[in-house]
C-alpha cells in the first residue's frame, strides 16, 4: 500500500478466502 | 445465442455459510449415493465459484475434501454421530468436484465426481509406527478371515442365515500373525441352523443389513476367530415409480433407491468411494 508517511495504517485481517478451514486433519 | 457480456462468477469465501450449506448438501449426496464402504464427512472446502444461471438461479462449482468415517453406508446412524476414522487406523480421504444449482433457496446436485485415496504409509507411520496399513481386499488372508468370521457368526446365530455383501476394509498384523476385517452382510430367507446349500438362500425383500468386525489370529496348529456383528433394522420397501405411472412393491424392486449394494468385488481397491449416477 502507498500511504503518506505520517498516516497510520491499521493492519487489516489477512484474507484467505479459499481453501477453507480444515475440520479434522489434512492427509 | 446472442453475443452478450461474458458470464462472471461470484467470488465467495470457502468458509462462507452459503458455501458450507452447498458443501453439506454435496456430502449428503455422496452418502446417499455411495455404493459401498463408509460414510464420508466434510473436511475442507477447497474452491468455490458461483455462476449466474439463466433464466434463474445460480450454479455453485465446488471442490471439497472429505474424510471417511467409521460408519458403513448401510448403517442408519446419522452422519453427525459418526466418528472420523483416525489416522492411526489408516484414514481415507475423498476428493470431490460438484456442481449444484441453487434455486429458490434450495440446492440440487447437477454433477458429482469423487475419487478416494488412503493416506500414505509414511503419514500413518509418522503417527503410529507399529499400526497396520490397509490391505488389498482380495488378499487370500483377508478372504479367508471374512469367510471364517461369517461362518462363525452364522454358526452362533439362531436366526437368519447372513450372506456377505462386501468386504469393506482389512489390515494385516505380522505379530502375532492376525487379520482384521470389516465386512457388510445381509439376511437371507434361510434359517442359519438349517442351511445346507447357501446358494439356495435369497436376500429378504425387506432388506436387513449388518456390519461385522472380526479378527482372525493364526496359532500353532489352528486359528482363532473373534467376530462381532451389528444387525441394522430392516429397510422397508419403498414404492418405485413405474414407466406406466403406477407404483409397484414386490420382491424384484430395489428396496432402497439411494444405496445400491453390489456383490462383493475383491478387485476394487481397499478404499473405493463409488458415487452412483448423478442427477441431471
Amino acid at each position: 500500500k502507498v500511504v503518506q508517511p505520517d498516516v497510520a495504517v491499521a493492519a487489516g485481517p489477512v484474507v484467505h478466502p479459499c481453501p477453507g478451514r480444515i475440520r479434522h486433519f489434512k492427509i | 445465442v446472442p453475443v452478450g457480456p461474458a458470464l462472471v462468477y461470484r467470488e465467495l469465501d470457502c468458509d462462507d455459510p452459503e458455501t458450507e450449506q452447498a458443501a453439506l448438501v454435496a456430502v449428503d449426496y455422496i452418502n446417499n449415493h455411495v455404493l459401498r464402504g463408509y460414510k464420508h464427512t466434510l473436511n475442507q472446502i477447497d474452491k468455490v465459484k458461483v455462476w449466474p444461471r439463466r433464466p434463474m438461479g445460480e450454479v455453485f462449482e465446488l471442490e471439497i475434501d472429505t474424510l471417511e468415517t467409521t460408519c458403513h453406508v448401510l448403517d442408519p446412524t446419522p452422519l453427525a454421530n459418526c466418528t472420523v476414522r483416525p489416522q492411526m487406523q489408516h484414514a481415507v480421504e475423498g476428493d470431490c468436484d460438484f456442481r449444484l444449482l441453487k434455486q429458490d433457496g434450495q440446492f440440487t446436485v447437477l454433477f458429482a465426481k469423487c475419487d478416494s485415496s488412503p493416506d500414505s504409509a509414511e503419514d500413518v507411520r509418522k503417527v503410529c509406527p507399529q499400526c497396520p496399513l490397509l490391505a488389498p481386499l482380495n488378499d487370500t488372508r483377508v478372504v479367508h478371515a471374512v469367510d471364517a468370521a461369517l461362518t462363525a457368526f452364522n454358526a452362533q446365530s439362531n436366526g437368519s442365515y447372513f450372506r456377505l455383501v462386501e468386504v469393506s476394509r482389512a489390515q494385516l498384523t505380522p505379530l502375532p500373525p492376525s487379520t482384521y476385517v470389516e465386512f457388510a452382510v445381509a439376511a437371507t430367507d434361510c434359517v442359519a441352523a438349517e442351511v445346507t446349500d447357501p446358494a439356495k438362500c435369497n436376500l429378504l425383500a425387506e432388506k436387513q443389513y449388518g456390519f461385522c468386525k472380526a479378527t482372525l489370529t493364526e496359532k500353532v496348529g489352528g486359528e482363532d476367530v473373534a467376530v462381532t456383528c451389528t444387525v441394522f433394522q430392516t429397510q422397508p420397501l419403498i414404492p418405485q415409480p413405474q414407466p406406466d405411472g403406477t407404483e409397484a412393491v414386490g420382491p424384484t424392486v430395489v428396496a432402497d433407491p439411494g444405496v445400491t449394494v453390489p456383490e462383493a468385488s475383491p478387485d476394487l481397491p481397499a478404499a473405493a468411494l463409488v458415487v452412483g449416477p448423478v442427477v441431471v
